[in-house]
């Protein structure tokens, strides 16, 4: 059955759509079969992009494509009604792309769903991009005013424990928790080195680990609109600024460090 | 009564909850009574930011504080019971401080709420920050491959549609809608203008107006632990690098763009 990558943060624009299509990007140019699932389905981010993609696939380029699905939450008026609801779509749509693909990649909304939590629940891996900010750490962990000491931990470390607690005692698998941090610059030393120390302790805390993670490059977004990565752009040949390739290391470092069962491609 | 600012964006992280809190920092410093009104409650980053800040006077600085409140969703079974709570809360607190102050500025979340379509519904100026990135962009409209024609309108965009009438309907009053670009690099010109381009046929096209945003600057955020902005750092005297000096003259831009009435401090 495929391994499921799922990218998680409540907080929102910390870059999960865009960290999600690069993963598949990536995997899908290593000749694999991903899937994709997108739980956000009102902003449909990852959707736009897959469909992005095919729109320049069907103008005559030759890409590799994911299979995609997308879950509408339950518009049932009654909450455990829309849950039940929401539990037996998840699981048609879930298990046939389990059982079709090498890897299946979910993108989860930047707020706390039903939806959400379930995916996270099913992780293998469990990837987390983060701002390098305060404000985007408030929602793993609370710090005191020198910015420094941790004060108690926040409201998406609670929902991934629980989560973890619900994996474990669905089928006794444990999630390998990833995080890494995204639109990094190369200024604001001591800021970036105050965030990544309460990362550091962090990790230690309540058990992820750190891979490297994204610059900000404006080539994470500006394909956007034909559904591409850089990892097409360069390895079709186009012209390769030195931006292009960071980016492309960044993208091949990640997926490194993942860590991902070996599958035959 | 308070003129009622909205802070608003179903899209997450475009920079809501910061920009929220450097207008009512803003309008304090300039003597006048503000009131903060955090919807996003799991999240809390406002009513972090408030209590941060509270936090720093107790510990001895002189600062100016908001009247804040905060609303946290109703957990009520039946969604139509739910929503007649929100909005039984919602007047409640909103009635308070439209009276006490002579500002109210209401963070919305970064998702579809009904919390949050009603604030969308009271406001005086809606205020809008976004990214420069076709991945924000697409919230407010889809675009075609090229990057530059408006295909077709998206979800927020049609949200505001909605609480415009609903506004229009409930008092015949008009939102003045307020569009600004975050976290601007210098870099990226050709992106830059693209997006630029499509953003004025948009505001044309649904009428909204443009102001100047603000640049990426690690000073937008560093601040939050401590609950400051770089108004307080630099009107106390502290230090001034050049990037403090240049974010103070955006939110002086921004404040000044949106036009407020006047009110005696
Ligand atoms: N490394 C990067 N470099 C440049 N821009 C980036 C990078 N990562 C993300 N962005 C931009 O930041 C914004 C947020 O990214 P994205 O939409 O992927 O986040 P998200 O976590 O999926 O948001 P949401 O919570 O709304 O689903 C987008 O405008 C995106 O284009
Ligand atoms: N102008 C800026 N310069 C630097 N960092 C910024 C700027 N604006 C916002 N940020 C950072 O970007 C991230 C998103 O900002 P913020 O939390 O204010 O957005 P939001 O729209 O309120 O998000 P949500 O939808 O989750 O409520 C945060 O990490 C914040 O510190
Ligand atoms: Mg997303
Ligand atoms: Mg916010």
């Amino acid at each position: 059955p495929a391994h499921i990558i799922v990218i998680g943060n409540e907080k929102g624009g910390s870059g999960k759509s865009t960290t999600a299509m690069h993963i598949v990007v990536s995997l899908l140019r290593d000749g694999y079969s991903v899937g994709t699932l997108d739980l956000d389905a009102r902003q449909g981010t990852l959707t736009r992009y897959v469909n992005n993609r095919k729109r320049t696939v069907e103008a005559g380029e030759n890409l590799p494509l994911s299979r995609h699905a997308f879950l509408q939450p339950s518009e049932a008026p009654v909450r455990a009604e829309a849950e039940a609801e929401d539990r037996e779509r998840f699981e048609v749509v879930f298990c046939e792309l389990l059982a079709a693909c090498d890897f299946l990649v979910v993108d989860t909304p930047g707020s706390n769903t039903y939806l959400g939590r379930l995916a996270h629940s099913h992780a293998n891996t469990l990837v987390t991009p983060l701002n390098d900010s305060y404000i985007d750490l408030d929602m793993l962990a609370n710090v005191d005013s020198s910015g420094r000491d941790i004060v108690k931990l926040s409201v998406y470390s609670e929902m991934v424990f629980e989560q973890r607690k619900a994996r474990m005692m669905r089928d006794r698998g444990a999630i390998d928790w990833v995080v890494m941090r995204n639109r990094l610059s190369n200024l604001n030393a001591r800021n970036k080195q105050d965030i990544a120390d309460v990362m550091t302790a962090l990790a230690r805390r309540i058990g992820f680990r750190i891979a490297p993670g994204f610059s900000e490059r404006v080539i994470y977004r500006e394909l956007f609109p034909r559904g591409l990565t850089m990892l097409d752009l360069l390895e079709s040949g186009e012209s390769a600024s030195m931006s292009h390739l960071a980016a492309r290391q960044e993208v091949r470092n990640l997926i490194e460090a993942l860590n991902l069962p070996q599958r035959k491609p």
